[in-house]
């Protein structure tokens, strides 16, 4: 039987000018981590919803990318965290929104999808369903990072300068 | 955003997604990472994750649109795939990218970003990892 695994940690107007060796170093290194972790589940004959639930909570994991630790802010400088998974076998998907203190997302959509008859939880009642599972839940120190917070004060100060509304989709 | 499309030894596929959003998002702004057949989709015929602006995303239902034209256009996984990625997201201009798997383990990773950090293993063994466009 044929098995089939891929990973991604997002896309972005990265330049030539912009790209660092030592970064693309370490995202390389996590991009493999991820996926040698899923397509280790799949070659020992484990579910597709183990592969990818797995591998997207080693890269949530990462502060390297945009995803739990490591995620972006809003802003007023808080994480509202997103994340979804399905079942193409039976059709089965858990997602939740505005998650600001589970660890990994992914685990607590997964949760969702297997221990409420909801598609998606959002915001107080996501955070609420994450220790009521007894999820890993942590302070929002935790998802704090030095280059995202940049980025942060970098997005504001464009505004400043733009358009209103502009940068918030 | 990071993602993850699987096909395991019982032919079933999956896929997961998550994001923290983008930098100076409106608090309460929802993208299209957790939205089901926008960010991510699963099915009989293949798996989606994407990654990119989402609002453009949410308006092309761009994980189900693959998904559609494989059930309905008799698309392989990398013409549905391109399809959207190259047309249908641009013209809307969203930038951005997918990966996707279908039931016999072919992958495709197209983007029309100038990066998009993805690997994959697919059903014939080949093994690939790339960030940026020239990778």
């Amino acid at each position: 039987m044929t098995i089939a695994f891929a990973v991604h940690g997002g896309a972005g107007p990265v330049q030539n000018a912009e790209r660092d060796p030592e970064r693309d170093t370490a995202l390389r290194a996590g991009l493999a981590a991820a996926l040698d972790a899923g397509y280790r589940i799949l070659h020992e004959g484990g579910s597709a919803l183990d592969a990818v639930t797995t591998a997207v909570a080693l890269l949530e994991d990462d502060p390297l990318f945009n995803a739990g630790r490591g995620a972006d802010f809003t802003l007023d400088g808080r994480v509202e965290l997103e994340a979804a998974v399905m079942d193409g076998h039976s059709r089965a998907a858990g997602a939740v929104t505005g998650v600001s203190i589970a660890r990994n997302p992914v685990r607590l959509a997964r949760r969702v999808m297997e221990a409420t008859p909801c598609v998606m939880l959002g915001f107080a009642a996501a955070d609420a369903f994450a220790r009521t599972e007894g999820l890993e839940c942590e302070p929002p120190q935790y998802f704090f990072t030095e280059a995202r917070w940049q980025a942060l004060q970098r997005e504001k100060a464009r505004l400043a300068d733009g358009p209103a509304g502009a940068g918030h989709g | 955003t990071v993602g993850a499309v699987a096909l395991d030894v019982q032919g079933r596929l999956a896929a997961a997604t998550s994001t923290g959003g983008r930098a100076g998002k409106w608090p309460g702004r929802i993208g299209d990472s957790p939205l089901i057949g926008a960010g991510t989709w699963a099915d009989e015929r293949c798996a989606v994750s994407a990654t990119g602006h989402g609002e453009y995303f949410i308006r092309a239902a761009v994980a189900h649109d693959i998904a559609a034209r494989l059930a309905y256009a008799g698309q392989t996984l990398a013409e549905a795939a391109d399809s959207v990625v190259h047309g249908t997201l641009p013209a809307l201009g969203g930038s951005g990218g997918v990966i996707a798997v279908d039931a016999d383990g072919r992958v495709a990773m197209p983007f029309n970003s100038a990066g998009m950090y993805r690997a994959m293993i697919d059903g014939t063994g080949r093994r690939e990892l790339a960030l940026y466009r020239d990778d």
